[in-house]
């Protein structure tokens, strides 16, 4: 349970700005 | 129930239960090491003493009831001391936003403002396409007109050019040119007729 | 800060364990030793106290080096004390990750939706002007036409 609260606190650290940049990724191409 | 302390966890790396449990551990080991290092030296001294009649298994009660009596102060004052630092040392109080959520902060859009965000951008994003179409239709009339203006001048210039001549030919007028001719003709056959019968 | 508060309970932990375990006690439980020898069970007494403490001080420094707490510690103060004038519940995760990377996107979202506004407004004002000249070319075609025709008719 530890574990799991640990990995996903950093999930929620560091994942968000990798997400971004796919959305972005995604969007441009769309737009393109 | 057991706060997980996520938010703490997302900042130290590690949960705050699980960093008192580490120090709770390594305080306990210290303990009992040195406990059995006092007790490895009594064992040894007792060894040395002449007549003693202490034996071993003595030292251990001793030991252990020494132990015992130390290790539940300890476990008393470890749970103050666990209280006290996941309070005020290992917490984040309430109204601290971590930095890398300053987002949530700046922009705290509910589910549906997010979906309308999304539904607006969709619609500017068709907009944009039926720009484009437009453009690409008129730009494509504008080729056609090209081609179009460009023949009907042709056509033009093939009158001007002909009317040109006429001028420069001296013939002037075109129509009453060929009002003369036709009535020039006329006459003519006229004429014609004329010089025949006189023929006969 | 932080530090100084983790710093200072481990000490009083240490100072009231430290005490709990005091000499008497020390010298009760090992009476039948304490009898024979009573000053060599206080020095084993003191370094046992003196052992103890030092064992859990450098304990506490792995601990310290090994998590970075001093420096988590000083940051979280910091972090804290830049929030010191915001009252009131901080936002904190929901629970549902789909809901909580909205407030990611939002900032880009905004971006590109005026970036859209701007290229809209421009491909509209663009469109416009061929409107205007795709007309303009559609009155000369029937102007065009119209001469045509006259002379045409003028030929008739």
């Amino acid at each position: 349970f530890d574990e799991l609260i640990v990995e996903t606190g950093k999930r929620r650290k560091q994942w968000p700005k990798k997400i971004l940049m796919h959305a972005i990724q995604t969007m441009k191409a769309e737009q393109e | 129930a057991v706060d997980p302390m996520a938010y703490e966890a997302q900042f130290f790396g590690f949960t705050p239960q699980t960093c008192m449990l580490r120090i709770y551990l390594a305080f306990q080991d210290c303990l009992f090491e040195v406990m059995q290092v006092v007790e490895a030296v009594i064992l040894r001294k007792v060894d040395k003493m002449p007549d003693c009649n202490i034996t071993p298994s003595q030292v251990r009660k001793c030991t252990e009831e020494f132990l015992l009596f130390v290790k539940d102060r300890f476990d008393k004052l470890f749970d103050k001391m666990e209280e006290v630092l996941l309070q005020q040392v290992l917490s984040i109080p309430e109204n601290v936003l971590l930095p890398e959520d300053k987002v949530h902060e700046q922009y705290p859009y509910s589910p549906e403002q997010f979906r309308a965000l999304q539904e607006e951008i969709r619609q500017l994003q068709l907009q944009c396409r039926a720009e484009a179409a437009a453009e690409q239709a008129l730009r494509a009339e504008l080729e056609e007109q090209k081609v179009v203006k460009a023949e009907l001048e042709k056509i033009l210039q093939w009158f001007n050019d002909l009317e040109k001549t006429f001028r420069e030919q001296g013939i002037g007028n075109l129509k009453e040119c060929l009002s003369f001719l036709t009535q020039s003709s006329k006459k003519l056959q006229v004429v014609m007729k004329e010089v025949e019968q006189k023929s006969e | 800060g932080r530090a100084q508060v983790f710093t200072t309970v481990v000490d009083a932990f240490l100072e009231e364990l430290v005490a709990a375990g005091s000499y008497q006690k020390f010298g009760r439980c090992y009476r039948c030793f304490y009898k024979l020898q009573p000053q060599l069970t206080r020095s084993i007494y003191d370094q046992f106290i003196s052992q103890l403490q030092s064992s859990i001080q450098e304990e506490i420094q792995e601990l310290k080096s090994e998590g970075n707490l001093e420096g988590l510690f000083n940051s979280l103060d910091k972090i804290v004390e830049e929030a010191k004038d915001r009252e009131g519940p901080a936002w904190r995760p929901s629970g549902i990750p789909e809901q909580d990377i909205h407030s990611a996107l939002v900032p880009y979202l905004l971006k590109h939706r005026s970036y859209l506004r701007q290229v809209l407004r421009k491909k509209e004002e663009e469109n416009r002007k061929v409107a205007e000249s795709v007309l303009a070319g559609r009155d000369k075609i029937v102007e065009l036409q119209q001469l045509i025709q006259a002379h045409k008719q003028a030929w008739q």
